[in-house]
């Protein structure tokens, strides 16, 4: 039984359906199936155990690495004393405000001193919402009620955060969907006000991508990058069926690292992105 | 375009030539490729194409329109015969009517209560009665009576009562006696595949035999809708699909899907986040949306 050079046609379809059906993408899945077709040519493959262990490299490749490496904790990049602040993005009903709620948990169980800030003055009750996260992880909050401007608040927490010597603020933003102009715009503005008052900040721009959505995540990722130059993703409810496959593309694409995970509606309910436990997950 | 695309597809085919297994076989990749690309499902794209392919062979291709034209004619009437079907109409009759919002998380449900309690107390005369029954979200019933303040609908909440199904029985008794003849009850979010939120919304569902069960989708779902959908279905047997947000630029292949692997009608579409963004479901806007 020597190696094979090709892989079989029948191969290739069930790989292609498994890899569409887990919102991988026709220009993804053809991606991956060319640099499995140049590594059988190159490696020969004894059978579907090799296939297997190949398939699963070649997709990991496409994800992009993390700054900080492999990630195996909740830990931020040192940033020389100033907070370190992370501007949460995405369209409606993803799940930032929650994500948000775990994330400050998972800083303040480390020992480090989070700041909220409730920059979505427009959805009803999302200021109370996020007031409820904040005193679940037991974390200040600032906010201005609803209605106030989205870029004041941010100041303003930003600010505060400084004066108080907090390590890490979290803005939460409204849900907005990438095709409104003026809510993109809006969010630009977010992000020039907070760096009057720390030049770097956002230090992370966190994009949260909904687990479900189909490839019109793509053009989420494009348009917030335009609008906010993204650097993190975060993927939500991989707890249900869905595959969250679209996130090798955008990964790929725009070289942009997933770093969490949401898996469940309760505060413990963030991962650390391991991508190897996500490519295995596209096959179970 | 879709149609530039089909006709290059198309292998050489002049006007006052036929549509063969030959000359289609590309352009029926392209079928296929658009409509994965649109969301819809894998399967569901699969067997489309074959019903197109079906549609197309033999047809003429006249002087008048190219092929890729008449490809993406055949398309579309085939997209809108799917999706469409009779106009189903929403049943808010009864002493009260009753309403059922069930869905995944974040799809829209909330919102599209207050879009609904809008819509029957503005367009149809009714006296809504918004029922909170959303008991784990962090404000959502806060959110609820928000939405109702704004619309000056009254909303039935209870935040000492846990049990959703007792909350919702006891909205109903509100609303005869308050002479509400439209109940709205809004539901958390849930995962098909969360076994005791399923049987929760069976319980609630069973408790109040509602004239009208609507499940909730974002329209933005990618491949998952078939299994959501399913799932939903099966338990809950709703009588139609809401399609939420879509003022974005999705294709909404989900719309698709949905409709051919449960046969239910979509009957309104969420196109904004103000109280007045309802629309009714148009299946011909659809189709072009798709198809991109
Ligand atoms: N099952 C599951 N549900 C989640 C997860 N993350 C968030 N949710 C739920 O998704 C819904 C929406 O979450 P939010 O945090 O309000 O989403 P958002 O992006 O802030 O929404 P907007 O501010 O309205 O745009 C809520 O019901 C959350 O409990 C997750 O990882 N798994
Ligand atoms: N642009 C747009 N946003 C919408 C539409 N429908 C709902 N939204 C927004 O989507 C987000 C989620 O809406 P909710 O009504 O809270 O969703 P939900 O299904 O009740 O969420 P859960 O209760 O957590 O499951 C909010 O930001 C809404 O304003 C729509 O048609 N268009
Ligand atoms: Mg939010
Ligand atoms: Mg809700």
């Amino acid at each position: 039984i020597v190696g094979k050079s090709k892989v079989d046609a029948e191969v290739l379809d069930e790989l292609e359906e498994v890899l569409i059906s887990s919102d991988v993408g026709v220009n993804t899945t053809i991606k991956i199936i060319e640099r499995i077709e140049e590594r059988v040519a190159r490696d020969k493959y004894l059978g579907t155990e090799e296939l297997d262990k190949i398939l699963r490299e070649e997709i990991a490749e496409l994800l992009e690495e993390n700054n900080s490496g492999e990630e195996v904790d909740f830990s931020i990049p040192d940033t020389k004393g100033e907070p370190y602040v992370i501007m949460v993005v995405g369209v409606n009903g993803v799940g930032k405000t929650t994500t948000i709620g775990k994330l400050a948990n998972q800083f303040k169980r480390s020992g480090k001193k989070v700041i909220l800030g409730a920059a979505d003055t427009f959805r009803a009750a999302a200021v109370d919402q996020l007031i409820i996260w904040s005193e679940r992880v037991d974390v200040p909050i600032v906010q201005q009620g609803m209605e106030a401007d989205p870029a004041s608040v941010a100041f303003d927490t930003v600010q505060s955060a400084k004066a108080q010597g907090a390590d890490i603020v979290i803005i939460d933003t409204a849900g907005r969907l990438h095709n409104k102009v003026n809510l993109m715009n809006e969010l630009s503005k977010i992000k020039r006000v907070m760096q009057k008052v720390i030049p770097d900040a956002p230090h992370e721009i966190l994009l949260v991508l909904d687990g479900s959505t189909g490839q019109n995540a793509f053009e989420q990722a494009k348009q917030f990058s335009i609008a906010t130059e993204i650097n993190a993703l975060a993927i939500t409810k991989l707890d249900g069926t869905a595959k969250g496959g679209v996130v090798i593309g955008i990964s790929d694409q725009m070289k942009i690292p997933v770093k969490y995970i949401g898996v469940g509606e309760g505060i413990e309910d963030l991962q650390v992105f391991n991508k190897h436990e996500f490519v295995d997950s596209l096959f179970s | 375009n879709l149609s530039e695309k089909f006709d290059r597809a198309f292998k050489v085919l002049k006007g006052r030539g036929q549509i063969t297994e030959i000359n289609v076989a590309e352009s029926l990749k392209e079928v296929r490729r658009a409509l994965l690309d649109a969301d819809v499902n894998y399967k569901t794209a699969k067997d489309f194409t074959q019903r197109v392919k079906e549609k197309a062979l033999g047809r003429d291709v006249l002087t008048s329109v190219s092929p890729g034209q008449l490809m993406v004619k055949i398309c579309h009437e085939e997209l809108i015969n799917l999706m469409g079907g009779e106009m189903v109409d929403l049943n808010y009759q009864g002493s009260p009517g009753i309403i059922l919002m069930s869905g995944l998380q974040g799809s829209g449900k909330t919102t599209f209560s207050g879009k609904l309690a809008n819509y029957l107390k503005n367009k149809k005369g009714k006296n809504p009665l918004l029922v909170a029954c959303d008991v784990y979200r962090p404000a959502a019933i806060d959110q609820l009576h928000v939405l109702g303040e704004q619309l000056g609908v009254e909303v039935y909440s209870n935040k000492e009562e846990k049990d959703p199904v007792k909350i919702a029985q006891a909205a109903i008794q509100h609303a005869k006696s308050n002479s509400h003849n439209v109940v709205i009850v809004d539901t958390a979010g849930r995962l098909a595949v969360d076994e005791e939120m399923m049987v929760e919304i069976e319980n609630v569902k069973k408790s109040i035999n509602p004239t009208e069960t609507l499940f909730v989708v974002d329209s933005m779902t990618g491949q998952d809708a078939v299994n959501t959908a399913k799932t939903f279905n099966d338990r809950i047997d709703f009588d139609g699909v809401i399609l939420t947000k879509l003022d974005g630029d999705t294709r909404g292949g989900a719309a698709l899907t949905i409709k051919t692997v449960v046969d239910k009608p979509i009957k309104f579409v969420g196109t904004g986040e103000k109280m007045d963004a309802l629309d009714v479901f148009y299946p011909e806007r659809m189709a072009d949306r798709i198809l991109g």
